[in-house]
């Protein structure tokens, strides 16, 4: 963007079009641009005469969108803290607890994983590998057993051995399935009744490359399970994550943590402003 | 729905023909429609460009409300820019037929790999499944219990490197008359240079008369830039869309057809393996798009 030229209609157009590529989806694009409070409105009134401007007003703007009062996650007043991870299939659940459980034991706790996807194939032997390279116990139930009895299982064990932290791995599911959805509900409940104030988190996995749908992945998972944060994976490849901005704006949900890789050390807190300005990197 | 829109628009116009004017007020709305549903914006644009082209090269059928002979118009093209299909993998003489499955992380690849080895013994075939993914933790446990499930050999091997596990494969296979080969991969971006180089050498070392590229039907605009890059290192020879049983509108699919020219052939629609692979259907994937 050129540092002293005017500001024009080609370079609304030219931001438009980033925006799009962002997955920032049409209504948000025409919010940020047509809207009340967005570029052109910005420019009738004077606020942005030059093209090197617009960019760090529409950046100031979307970092103020992503302002949260706390990004952290909570912890259960005593342990043990009980993470629920849902999501679609494929989104990144898994490697996301092993990275969480990475994060948490390098902060001096003392983790457990429950494995509660008793329904893939070969969903207990993932996650079970990665607690063998934690070194971390892991709670395992029969194939297809009801998930919920696994959760239970993991606060009784938890609770028995003084545990910091413990994270409930669920299996993929469509948002549109009502069954699935249920269960879901169901094992959110089951550690709700056994220990007031659980799960201190419910963690929903979108994956990064998502386009629209996961808005409404969003939706559903927040009326089902009350979900408090999202973890966006897979940001190392080329996707931006656009579609987090109608979903903080529309739904309230934070953004707490971020993957980039495959491996134990690829999650980091979710950053607003680095986040906005790899945007339009 | 978009149906009415037209309708809407077009029924305030008396004219006989769709003229440059009141196309545009329909078209912008038909962007809005691709945009919502995920359908990369460059991919958009060609394809507003040939509608409006369409449109205007028409005369109004008599009797035929305007509006509605657009959409028409539009729904032919789109269902017309993503076929034809041509879903059959003919054994090759003298065989093993050697598929390989490729594309980003978590898109449904091992899955489909046994979705399709079942589709395929239904016709008569005898499929050998190989675990070529040897770096995500239980991806050969995955497979190999899938292979269970439907009944179907799995191939794997410790100790030695992708390439060389396909290429020890496809000889097992030849030596039991197994046919075809299906060569599951690991998850990989486009943009990682030693993993790209790997699918590369499997390709180059199997020889694959089929390589697909596994496509979540969720994914955003980004499916034009991973599609493109697939394309570029791999001679793709089609495409599967997985995960449509969700609300996906799917425009990954227009984008992915678009940039790559080449076929989609499958439908993932579920999580089982039974059941869970159709063919791909060009008209019922134009009506979800424009939702
Ligand atoms: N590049 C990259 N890959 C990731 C990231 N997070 C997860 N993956 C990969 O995505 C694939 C799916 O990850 P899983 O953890 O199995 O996903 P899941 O949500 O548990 O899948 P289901 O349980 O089957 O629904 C694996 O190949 C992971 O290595 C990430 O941040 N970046
Ligand atoms: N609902 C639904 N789920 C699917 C479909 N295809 C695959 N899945 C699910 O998506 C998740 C990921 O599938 P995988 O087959 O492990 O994906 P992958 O591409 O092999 O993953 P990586 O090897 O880690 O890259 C699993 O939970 C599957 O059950 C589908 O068509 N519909
Ligand atoms: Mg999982
Ligand atoms: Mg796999």
């Amino acid at each position: 963007f050129g540092l002293r030229e005017k500001l024009d209609e080609n370079t609304l157009a030219r931001i438009e079009e980033e925006l799009f590529v962002a997955d920032f989806g049409p209504k948000m694009v025409e919010q940020l641009i047509e809207g009340e409070a967005g570029l052109r409105a910005a420019w009738k009134r004077g606020e942005i005469e030059q093209q090197d401007q617009v960019l760090e007003f529409l950046k100031s703007r979307l970092k103020a969108m992503l302002s949260h009062k706390d990004l952290s996650l909570r912890e259960a007043p005593q342990p043990p803290t009980i993470y629920l991870i849902a999501g679609v299939n494929g989104t990144g659940k898994t490697t996301s607890i092993a990275k969480l459980a990475h994060r948490l034991l390098e902060e001096g706790n003392k983790v457990l994983l429950a494995a509660a996807d008793t329904f893939r194939a070969a969903a207990v032997e993932q996650l079970t590998i990665w607690s063998q390279r934690l070194g971390i116990g892991i709670v395992t139930g029969e194939a297809n057993s009801d998930p919920a009895s696994v959760a239970f299982k993991g606060v009784e064990r938890a609770r028995q051995e003084g545990i910091d932290c413990l994270i409930v791995d669920t299996a993929g599911r469509l948002h549109t399935d009502k069954n699935l959805m249920r269960e879901l509900k169901k094992i959110r409940e089951v550690l709700a009744r056994k220990v007031p104030g659980a799960p201190q988190e419910s963690l929903l996995v979108l994956d990064g490359t998502n386009g629209q749908n996961a808005i409404q992945q969003a939706e559903v998972f927040k009326r089902e399970i009350d979900v408090s944060g999202i973890i966006l994976t897979k940001l190392d490849g080329t996707a931006k994550g656009g579609v987090v901005f109608a979903i903080h704006e529309r739904l309230e949900i934070p953004v707490k943590l971020v993957g980039i890789g495959e491996q134990l050390p690829d999650l980091i807190p979710f950053d607003p402003g680095q986040f906005v300005d790899a945007l339009f990197e | 729905s978009l149906t009415r829109r037209f309708s809407d628009i077009w029924g305030r116009l008396r004219n006989r023909k769709i003229t440059a004017g009141n196309v545009q007020e329909t078209l912008r709305d038909i962007r809005v429609a691709l945009l919502e549903a995920d359908v990369a914006l460059p991919v958009v644009k060609d394809f507003l460009v040939k509608v409006e082209q369409k449109a205007l090269g028409e005369e109004v059928l008599k009797g035929v409300n305007p509006g509605q002979q657009f959409v028409e118009t539009v729904y032919r093209e789109l269902a017309e820019l993503m076929g034809p299909v041509d879903s059959r993998i003919p054994a090759v003489k003298p065989g093993p037929t050697i598929i390989l499955m490729a594309g980003l992380q978590g898109s449904g690849k091992t899955t489909t790999c046994a979705k399709l080895a079942l589709l395929l013994k239904k016709q008569g075939r005898r499929p050998l499944l190989v675990a070529a993914d040897i770096q995500r933790p239980a991806a050969i446990d995955q497979l190999k219990i899938l292979g269970a499930q439907i009944g179907a050999p799995v191939f794997s091997e410790a100790d030695i490197k992708p390439p060389q596990i396909c290429q020890h494969a496809i000889r097992h296979a030849r030596e039991n008359d197994l046919d075809p080969v299906i060569l599951d991969t690991a998850g990989r971006l486009h943009i990682d240079e030693e993993m790209m180089r790997e699918v590369k050498e499997v390709a180059h070392l199997a020889q694959p008369h089929e390589i697909f590229l596994v496509v979540d039907a969720m994914v955003g605009q980004d499916a034009v830039r991973s599609a493109r890059d697939f394309n570029e290192q791999l001679e793709l020879t089609g495409v599967i869309l997985t995960k449509l049983d969700g609300d996906a509108r799917g425009g990954a699919a227009l984008s992915v057809k678009s940039i790559t020219g080449k076929p989609i052939k499958f439908a993932g629609v579920g999580e089982k393996v039974e059941g869970g692979l159709e063919e791909f259907r060009p008209e019922g994937m134009a009506q979800r798009i424009l939702g």
